[in-house]
């Protein structure tokens, strides 16, 4: 038996808007830790982490370790017919091949469920090690947004390259060159609006921009986003989930020829 | 440009 209730069901509906297009089948796995997933878009290039850690839901009953095989293309449909105020809830019987969500209003005048049903899916699960990063960088999320659309624009890649001065984000197309320089900057009124370099260790790698664009579709999540690079590893971009977790986004760089 | 590496390059099956 699995019954999740999360009083923020934005949080899901916002998750599944993020992922939709990177992935199309998931297993997320269910524990006493939380509620989470790891799957890889179709041609192997990026991976996405998620994690919903099960006390940021208000009710988290997990009675044994579940994975539900889901299309989350069709999970994003039905979580769209949730109100952005509702409270989420889903749920499972062992051994049934369905999962339900409900969506309750706030003021609990209306509930709906919405039956989906599940899928097997074969997905390999990667270990992922932990690395020691060269360059930890936090900024405003929508302006990592701006930055990867901007630059998307002009050309199909960006090398993102970290000195002591700042990081530097570049382009090339047909129509010429881009380079977008940022620096630390913590006198901002608010902290989110800072911009921090970590261990600023020089390091310069270049990465496919269509994806780094997909990423940006998890902004709504969190008003500052973590990228942190280290020479020949993939880059990892990572949203805070409020109190709750996170979704992290790994990406492999591109080499020379 | 350039030659794009895959995540399992890096991350190997748990």
């Amino acid at each position: 038996m699995l019954e999740l209730r999360l009083v923020q069901g934005s949080l899901l509906k916002k998750v599944l808007e993020s992922i939709k297009d990177l992935v199309n089948d998931a297993n997320f796995d269910c524990s006493a830790t939380g509620f989470s997933l790891q799957a890889m878009d179709s041609s192997h290039v990026a991976l996405v982490a998620l994690l919903l850690r099960s006390e940021g839901f208000e009710h988290y009953r997990c009675d044994r370790n579940i994975s539900m095989g889901m299309n989350l293309g069709n999970m994003a449909k039905m979580l769209k017919c949730a109100g952005n105020d509702d409270i989420i809830t889903l749920k499972a019987d062992d051994g049934s091949d369905t999962v339900t969500f409900m969506f309750e209003s706030p003021t609990q005048d209306k509930i709906a469920d919405f039956e989906m049903r599940l899928m097997d899916i074969d997905s390999e699960h990667l270990g992922i090690p932990e690395a020691e990063y060269h360059a930890i960088l936090i900024m405003p999320s929508a302006e990592f947004a701006r930055i990867c659309k901007d630059l998307s624009s002009i050309g199909d890649t960006v090398v993102i390259s970290v000195t002591k001065e700042g990081v530097k984000f570049s382009t090339r197309g047909d129509i010429g060159t881009a380079n977008v320089v940022c620096r630390q900057n913590t006198t901002v009124d608010k902290p989110e609006e800072a911009t921090v370099i970590e261990m600023p260790e020089p390091v310069s790698l270049t990465f496919a921009l269509r994806y780094l664009n997909s990423f940006t579709k998890a902004t709504p999540l969190s008003n500052t986003v973590t990228i942190s690079l280290s020479s020949e590893i993939p880059v990892v971009v990572e949203y805070k989930i409020a109190e709750m977790g996170y979704i992290r986004f790994y990406l492999a760089p591109k080499i020379e020829e | 440009r350039g030659v794009q590496l895959s995540i399992t390059n890096f991350y190997r099956s748990s």
